[in-house]
């Protein structure tokens, strides 16, 4: 089409994708616990959680102060799971619980599209 | 972010999305990616929401986020949101919610509710034409039956800008929505919607499925280095099939 090479023709060759390409499925019991349901999922993925939001953090570092900014934000964000709806609150500290992150980061991530939007 | 809802000649629709994020959030020099995309890759995971033993939802999610931006009630509808750029965004919904002003809700968690408790699609859609958000953002829904598909178009509180419909007898047989406002011109230095709006015509109508919708969805720009992942969702048979995304170089950073 109109620039390539960043642009191309009209793919017909894209499907089926490779298999190492499909996403795996996670079973979430909404008949567990808020606080647990999620674990499965979070607690094998935690190096991986704590690298995103470093990066995040590394990104508000470059503004302002990361260290004092951190805490703030998780001062700030912290109380802000209760005011969440049913079950939220539970399943984010669940999550806080069972990666050990910082339940204030948690949320942070859980609310970055509202961030993001700015 | 690309969403497209899209019916054949037999009534039957589909849904799929690009969700692209990581804008500005860091470049990887070295690899020249965005770093954040690159980190959200890993923690892509289809969830399976059950009650009772019975799935009573689907969603895409990064690990560790709980709302839904990509998801589907099996044989009733499907969902997918892509962000709107707007002066009046989220961060002022959150300041309002900070200071205590609780009135509108999470775009992630209402839209998760909205598909896990969804009954049909004509009353979902008035829902979420309606309910009160903290931030803006355009909700594309599907459902089961022919003309069942929508680009809601919304601004923060309890205003939705637009509604545009699928309306197939008239020729329009898919719906395109990237990042902007569909009764305007896209910026020409992000213009993914031409792109997609060329491949789905020459895609035809007739050639719509899962396999035609994912090849217009992996062409470049609508791929871009932003892109995580493509998900595939055929409402009547609970298919949520979801795909990482790559783009090496040359790619369009966005």
């Amino acid at each position: 089409q109109d620039l390539p090479p960043f642009t191309e023709d009209c793919r017909s060759d894209a499907y089926p994708p490779p298999v190492k390409d499909k996403v795996g499925t996670y079973v979430l019991n909404l008949d567990q616990a808020p606080e647990d349901r999620w674990t499965g999922l979070v607690k094998p993925l935690t190096e991986k959680l704590i690298v995103l939001i470093q990066d995040i953090k590394d990104l508000v570092g470059i503004f302002v102060n990361e260290t004092k900014a951190v805490d703030y934000l998780d001062e700030l964000l912290a109380p802000m799971a209760d005011t969440f709806p049913e079950p939220y609150p539970g399943e984010l500290k669940g999550i806080a619980n069972a990666t050990g992150i910082p339940l204030g980061q948690v949320i942070l991530y859980n609310v970055f599209y509202e961030v993001f939007t700015v | 972010c690309t969403s497209l809802v899209v019916e054949d000649k037999t009534g039957d629709l589909f849904h799929a999305r690009n969700l692209d994020f990581g804008l500005f959030l860091g470049w990887d020099a070295k690899n020249s990616t965005w770093a954040l995309t690159e980190r959200l890759r890993p923690l892509i995971i289809n969830v399976d929401y059950q009650q009772g033993g019975k799935t009573v939802g689907k969603g895409v999610h990064f690990a560790g986020y709980v709302g839904m931006i990509t998801g589907m009630k099996p044989g009733v509808l499907s969902l997918s949101m892509n962000e709107r750029f707007q002066a009046e965004g989220g961060f002022i919904g959150i300041i309002e919610w900070v200071l205590g002003q609780r009135d509108g809700q999470w775009m992630g968690f209402v839209l998760r509710d909205a598909v896990v408790k969804a009954t049909d699609f004509n009353s979902t859609l008035q829902y979420l034409t309606s309910v009160d958000l903290l931030a803006p953002g355009y909700i594309i829904l599907g459902g089961n039956s022919t003309g069942q598909g929508a680009i809601i178009t919304r601004s923060i509180g309890t205003k939705a800008d637009d509604v545009k419909m699928l309306n197939p007898s008239n020729g329009t047989w898919y719906l395109v929505e990237t990042n902007y406002d569909n009764w305007e011109s896209p910026p020409f230095f992000d213009n993914r919607r031409a792109p997609a709006t060329k491949c789905m015509n020459t895609m035809t109508q007739a050639n719509v499925g899962l396999k035609g919708i994912f090849n217009v969805l992996s062409t470049k720009p609508v791929r871009n280095l932003l892109t995580t992942y493509t998900a595939l969702m055929h409402v009547r048979s609970g298919t949520l099939d979801t795909y990482l995304q790559y783009c090496p170089q040359p790619c369009f950073p966005w």
